[in-house]
């Protein structure tokens, strides 16, 4: 069963958007503000109730410059060991994909292996190496992801990509878990005198308290 | 768990870019708490296209350098402070504000120390304007400093000056808290150590029941 990006947002409330003063402007759209940036979100089955969307895509039209902060905790999740080996390995990445539901962490290899699987269809898919696929995972901690239904959503998953503002907002409600509202916002701004964008999408309600590096 | 992915049109290298996103990260992000709770999957994944056809950014401290990490430092924040409104049973965001400390990481750990305070939380939540849990958060940050020099104000009502407790209107400030709850606002904890160049922020919310019931209903 996969709902349609259109009514991803009817899900939960968009948060309101606490930004600094600053040269900056406020400006429609989350992740996919920035020029290249194609985004989704879908009900893929992941969630153990309802059916609110559970899987969320953004790519990148060309190579990006990739960074990353990850959790220090010395118990991490098997995306987040991913991840870090990933960057390590290259300096650009062209896709994030990112499930809701289960956390994937203390689930040792076969969390791993999940993940490698995960990465590696996606990447077939956009006919993309696997380390350029980046991999978050937040929801129920102990638990493997749902790794049949994650893998036979990706072609819908990559179908629904779109730069438009829809498919940033249906990608920001498609991470939440706890969270009551969905968390995105894009900024413009001049640097040396060019106009840029900056965009992004979050979640998190509980069990937050992050250190990451 | 707290994620986030970040995205810019921004041209810049690999190197230079890396360390601005751990920057703004220690700046937003790392300064949320809710529970004190540090996820095994905390993760934040910055792309930057390079498709606005601006100048390549390769030097940190560039005029172009600052500026971009000026507007990562606002996304990110925008987005932090989001997460710790929407932290679980919350009724109100907080934001510590911390000014005179020697730099910014030590006023930094200072903020977080006192938006993490379970006891400061819950006396938000209580609508008690209790300015002892708040000194005693910022006392064991960690951090040193001269307690006959700390001054801490909520929101407009000073509670304490050069370490010493002041005449306050309880009722007003119990109502600033109120309100703030009532509303889903923000309660502005504002908190001087000294006379150093250091300022730091952290945001925090209030601590309720609904925090417990939340969390005893969703099972591993």
């Amino acid at each position: 069963v996969a709902s349609t990006a259109n009514e991803a947002w009817n899900y939960i409330p968009a948060a309101p958007i606490f930004l600094p003063e600053g040269s900056w402007k406020q400006i429609p759209g989350g992740v996919t503000a920035a020029k290249g940036f194609n985004a989704a979100g879908m009900y893929g089955g992941l969630r153990a109730k309802g059916e609110k969307p559970d899987l969320a895509l953004v790519t990148c039209d060309v190579d990006a410059i990739s960074a990353g902060a990850f959790t220090t905790n010395v118990v991490a999740a098997a995306p987040v060991i991913y991840c870090k080996k990933a960057l390590d390995f290259t300096p650009t990445a062209r896709a994030v994909l990112i499930n809701a539901g289960q956390a994937n962490a203390a689930t040792g290899d076969a969390g791993y292996q999940d993940v490698i699987e995960s990465s590696s269809a996606l990447a077939k898919l956009l006919q993309l190496k696997p380390e350029e696929v980046l991999i978050e995972s937040t929801g129920v901690i102990g638990q493997r992801i749902k790794k049949e239904a994650l893998l036979n959503s990706l072609p819908k998953l990559v179908n629904l990509l779109s730069p438009t503002i829809e498919g940033a907002d249906s990608a920001a409600v498609a991470i939440t878990t706890t969270d009551l509202v969905s968390k995105s916002v894009a900024i413009e701004s001049e640097v040396g005198g060019t106009r840029i964008r900056v965009g992004g999408m979050a979640k998190g309600s509980g069990m937050i308290h992050p250190n990451m590096a | 768990t707290m994620l986030g992915v970040i995205t810019t049109d921004a041209l810049v290298t690999s190197t230079v870019w890396r360390k601005m996103v751990q920057v703004a990260v220690n700046r937003s992000f790392n300064q949320i708490t809710v529970d004190g709770d540090t996820s095994t999957n905390d993760a934040v994944i910055a792309l930057a296209s390079g498709l606005s056809g601006s100048n390549k950014i390769s030097s940190l401290n560039s005029s172009e350098a600052k500026q971009l990490q000026e507007c990562l430092d606002a996304v990110m924040q925008g987005l932090a402070k989001s997460i710790a409104w929407d932290g679980e049973g919350a009724t109100c965001l907080i934001e510590v504000t911390v000014t005179g400390a020697s730099c910014e990481a030590e006023a930094a750990k200072i903020a977080r120390s006192v938006a993490s305070s379970s006891l400061t939380k819950a006396a938000v939540y209580g609508r008690d304007p209790n300015w002892g849990r708040i000194a005693c958060a910022a006392g064991y940050a960690g951090i040193p400093f001269e307690a006959s020099k700390l001054r801490i104000s909520l929101g407009d009502i000073l509670l304490m000056d050069g370490g010493q407790p002041l005449p306050f209107d309880r009722a007003v400030a119990s109502n600033y808290l109120r309100k703030a709850g009532e509303t889903h606002g923000t309660v502005k904890i504002q908190i001087s150590i000294g006379d150093g160049p250091g300022s730091g922020l952290a945001w925090g919310c209030d601590l309720s029941y609904d925090y417990v019931k939340i969390n005893a209903e969703y099972t591993t």
